[in-house]
């Protein structure tokens, strides 16, 4: 490799120690890759608690972080996610680069006093992101 | 959200669920098309909140009727029998509801006489106004829902044999009753002093939830008398038995899209949402699951 580095001095600048790191990045994961995060509200910092008497505490939750290029299994993302990528890479930069979204959700039960005084029980479908994806 | 109006609209539930007026407040960009609401009973206030630039408690301005405090302390043990503190529904045993309605009565007459044969009886004509219940929700079951404060000593266990007649009453042209149905019933008195009792009146209800019958009058008359279950089996006088006049509970199955149906995920074999939060421990395999919890530890 001396001998190369001596017969062009431009090339071997491509692989010097310090640019390995900057020719890998490319491959590695981003960092804040798309994953779930904890989020928990109470209902009396929206004011609410007049009405919604419980729970008093809400975990919504929320997706958020980088989806990498190659999508695949590691989110159940569809081959379109991938090719949405390309484009947004190769093609056309305004086509918007995949998002990262709540995949899978959990219900929420709710014990609200109504309008008229009368006090209801009920079960909400997808109200706390369980799982994240790339879409 | 919709009214039930003549036209047969559907009121979706929503527990942000808006008075008419705020969904016509709406700025016209946030407004959905009229198709679109449909079991989005939670957008107009979400939305209103937003488009107030912060959650501001708009609630605060709407004026709402208090509950009696019972029929608040009840509901608040149902919740803790139907969801874990985090509010994740208990996959229910027995009865499938996902929503439950408890109505105060908003009038009631009293009247009591006492029957040289039967003793004390106590009726009252009570007015529920149910318009909340929307025609998505199926009535599964109904009780009347009395709170008893006995004055006896709770020493010794003691039964009340009970009879009820309900009638439906038409205050406006005082017409008898068109439907009359009476059951009796025992309560046993052990050691607490305030006794929750329910009584089934699903199918004195269930004609009328049927027809959208949005007030029900009814003339309860109840009869109790006391005996000592160890001892005499003859029952002494009638005992003075304080009546609050009851509530209506309405055990409801929601069937729009934003309530949860967990007995379906039962009944496809998925597991219920409780059980299916402990799939997210630490043990899970973590490649296989990518997007839940903290990616640094898994790819590492």
């Amino acid at each position: 490799s001396r001998q190369r580095r001596n017969e062009n001095p431009k090339a071997a600048s491509a692989t010097s120690p310090y640019n390995l790191s900057e020719y890998f990045k490319q491959f590695v994961f981003p960092q804040n890759e798309c994953e779930l995060h904890n989020f928990r509200l109470s209902f009396s910092q929206l004011k609410w608690d007049k009405w919604i008497i419980a729970p008093h505490r809400y975990s919504p939750q929320y997706c958020q972080g980088d989806c990498p290029r190659a999508m695949g299994h590691r989110y159940g993302s569809p081959v379109h996610t991938m090719v949405q990528n390309l484009i947004s890479e190769q093609l056309d930069p305004s086509v918007p680069r995949p998002s990262c979204v709540p995949a899978e959700y959990s219900p929420l039960s709710v014990l609200t006093i109504e309008p008229d005084g009368s006090i209801v029980y009920k079960e909400y479908e997808d109200m706390i992101a369980t799982k994240c994806t790339c879409r | 959200p919709h009214s039930r109006g003549p036209g047969g609209l559907e009121k979706a539930p929503g527990f942000l669920e808006a008075p008419e007026d705020v969904a016509s407040e709406l700025n016209p960009v946030l407004r959905l098309p009229k198709g679109a609401r449909r079991g989005y009973a939670l957008l107009p206030p979400l939305l209103k909140v937003l488009s107030e630039r912060g959650a501001r408690s708009w609630h605060s301005e709407v004026p709402r009727l208090q509950p009696d405090s019972r029929a608040l302390r009840f509901m608040k043990r149902l919740y803790k029998m139907s969801a874990t503190r985090e509010g994740i529904p208990k996959a229910h045993k027995g009865l499938l509801y996902n929503t439950v309605r408890l109505f105060t009565p908003c009038s009631e007459r009293r009247h009591r006489h006492r029957d040289l044969v039967k003793g004390d009886i106590h009726s009252v004509d009570l007015l529920f106004n149910v318009d909340r219940v929307t025609a998505l929700e199926h009535l599964l079951k109904s009780v009347l829902l009395y709170s008893f404060d006995t004055s006896v000593p709770t020493s010794s266990s003691i039964t009340f044999i009970c009879h009820l007649s309900i009638k439906e009453h038409d205050f406006s042209s005082q017409v008898c009753p068109s439907i009359s149905h009476s059951l009796a019933f025992s309560l046993h008195f052990g050691v607490r002093k305030r006794k929750w009792v329910e009584i089934d009146v699903t199918s004195f209800l269930q004609p009328l939830i049927a027809a959208n019958r949005r007030n029900i009058h009814m003339a309860v008359n109840f009869t109790c008398l006391m005996g000592d279950a160890q001892r005499s089996t003859k029952l002494e006088n009638p005992v003075n038995v304080t009546l609050v006049p009851p509530s209506l509970l309405l055990y409801l199955n929601d069937t729009s899209e934003q309530a949860y149906h967990g007995w379906n995920l039962l009944r496809n074999g998925r597991k219920s949402p409780v059980r299916a939060r402990q799939r997210n421990s630490p043990l899970v395999d973590p490649a296989g699951d990518k997007g839940k919890g903290n990616s640094q530890g898994k790819r590492a």
